[in-house]
């Protein structure tokens, strides 16, 4: 899948995805 | 609040009774930024409106490697115009259970 999660030493956990294009300004 | 170019959202419903929330955090607009931010997506995680401060976790994603220390700052309001506009909904719509 395309999601990957990082945890961080305090212990919080950071899920990352794709952003849906339709949400990114044009660049 | 200002376009900062880091864009927060509620990741999941909110229904005023939980301390801890569910966001979802991207750059939109990367030219905003000092640094290159890596070129990762959307970052979710929980954040507890009561013990947590936006500072907190602006840090911890800095540690973390998605952003360069220089834009902690931004990142830190971002997170910070979006938790605001959270607890100002939840005393609106829910004022009896704040």
């Amino acid at each position: 899948s395309s999601f990957t999660q990082v945890v961080h030493s305090a212990g919080r956990r950071f899920i990352v995805s794709p952003v849906p294009e339709s949400r990114l300004k044009e660049q | 609040a200002e376009d900062t170019g880091v864009r927060v959202e509620l990741a999941e419903e909110d229904h005023g009774r939980k301390s801890s929330i569910a966001l979802r955090l991207w750059v939109e607009d990367p030219k905003k930024l000092k640094g290159k931010p890596k070129d990762n997506g959307a970052i979710e995680f929980t954040f507890d409106l009561e013990k947590e401060t936006p500072d907190d976790v602006a840090q911890e994603m800095v540690d973390s490697g998605f952003f360069h220390e220089s834009d902690v700052k931004i990142v830190a309001k971002s997170i910070r115009d979006r938790v605001a506009l959270i607890q100002w909904r939840r005393e609106r719509i829910w004022p009896m259970i704040q």
